[in-house]
């Protein structure tokens, strides 16, 4: 039996309709997804906040570091003779065992690494090693890389938070007009959402 | 309501979800900017079999590395150990002061790093679910280009055939060729009659599979 011109649109509306309710739930699952990137967000903000306090924490610390490290220096050749004793035979064992770590785990270039070691265990001071110089170094470095690496995943997140402000609040998420309670997840200006809302005019 | 209304314009996806597609790819790619820019080693704090790797390269870099073996050797330890109490008491205070903030600077140190790891990570599940989203969205954003035309209808049926009408189709099959919005022409074929009560629901789901499919392609 051919199928007729009205039978054809009848299963194009019918058609039509079932491709409308999965328009309908993609958005669903995208208020979903949404909802789950506020958490995140809101979990986000928490760990910012722990960071803030260990960053004063490490901070107020280095600093006490870095003055008793300039008080020892100023007073650095107390004792001096017996620590370049003891560094003079100190090094020969730290070379020997470097060297063999190296040769060990590490596997290229010994030749060159045991020039470089002896260099710089003879430019290296008893006393840097009897304060544990090597220690407030990494310390330091740390503190340098740590600093960085927040600084560009704030930057990073500031600009995808202003993006996704502007996605979520503004063109797809409008505010109700009668809203009195804003909600903004990213930014620090609270605003509405009205896209998923069923009273929504949005879409018409 | 995202049906066309008649008496109104059609809904234009053009304007409504290609800037979403475009904003969420932003959005991720903002995300993602500092892992591909500075990829973070975070840092080793104690000698373990673990992380050779990184005493290497110290080694290799400036020979620091090597410090970390003070352990090893008794005369080593022994600077470590000496005392300067007798020709200057304040010498040992201060270098107790320094122990204590050292250990103190390096406990907040790690703490950091692993609080800094934990704020990685949930950008990365931010990105991921941005990721998610931009794969949710994408069969609907792609739309975009497809749906210029006036056309009321989301789904449209071109031809319907069966056995009796096409005898190279199997018997008990039904194959219909459908356009969804101003797409390319999509065959799909079911095995129904017309007359089946979800018959249309079946050639729009397998329709719609198929649009996914070559829109996330």
């Amino acid at each position: 039996r051919a199928i007729s011109d009205k039978e054809l649109q009848e299963m194009s509306t019918e058609g039509s309709k079932y491709v409308n309710k999965e328009i309908k739930n993609a958005l669903k699952e995208v208020k979903q997804i949404k909802t789950q990137i506020e958490q995140t967000n809101e979990e986000r903000k928490l760990l910012l906040s722990s960071l803030e306090e260990a960053k004063k924490k490490k901070e107020d610390a280095l600093n006490d570091t870095r003055d008793s490290e300039n008080k020892l220096k100023a007073s650095q050749g107390v004792c001096n003779e017996t620590m370049t004793a003891l560094w003079e035979e100190c090094k020969p064992c730290l070379k020997q065992t470097c060297m063999k770590f190296y040769a060990r785990v590490c596997r290229s270039g010994s030749g060159l690494v045991g020039h470089q070691l002896e260099e710089f265990l003879n430019q290296s001071s008893p006393f840097y090693f009897w304060i544990n110089g090597d220690r407030i170094d990494s310390l330091m470095e740390n503190d340098r890389e740590q600093s960085h690496v927040m600084d560009v995943m704030e930057d990073s997140f500031t600009r995808a938070s202003s993006i996704m402000d502007e996605l979520f609040q503004d063109r797809f998420f409008p505010r109700r007009p009668q809203d009195t309670q804003y909600y903004s997840p990213f930014s620090s200006f609270p605003r509405g959402s009205l896209f998923f809302n069923p009273k929504s005019r949005f879409a018409r | 309501n995202v049906m066309p209304f008649p008496l109104l314009e059609p809904l234009n996806f053009h304007d409504v979800f290609q800037p979403f597609y475009d904003m969420i790819r932003q959005a991720q790619q903002a995300m993602d900017a500092h892992l591909q820019r500075t990829p973070y080693h975070f840092p080793v704090t104690e000698f373990t079999e673990n992380n050779d790797r990184t005493v290497c390269k110290e080694i290799r870099h400036n020979s620091t590395g090597c410090l970390r073996m003070k352990d090893q050797c008794e005369k080593c330890q022994e600077i470590l150990e000496v005392d300067c109490s007798a020709s200057s008491p304040t010498q040992t205070l201060l270098r107790q002061q320094l122990n204590t903030s050292l250990q103190l600077a390096e406990k907040f140190s790690r703490l950091y790093d692993q609080l800094l790891q934990s704020y990685q990570q949930k950008m990365l599940d931010t990105s991921t679910l941005l990721k998610q989203l931009n794969e949710q969205f994408t069969w609907v954003s792609q739309l975009a280009n497809l749906t210029q035309s006036d056309d009321q209808y989301y789904l449209q049926v071109f031809t319907v055939n069966s056995h009796s009408s096409d005898p190279s189709i199997p018997s008990g099959l039904t194959k219909v060729v459908v356009k969804l919005f101003n797409s390319f022409p999509i065959t799909v074929t079911v095995p129904q009659e017309v007359s089946s009560p979800n018959f249309m629901e079946n050639v729009a789901e397998k329709a719609l599979q198929q649009y996914r499919r070559k829109s996330h392609i």
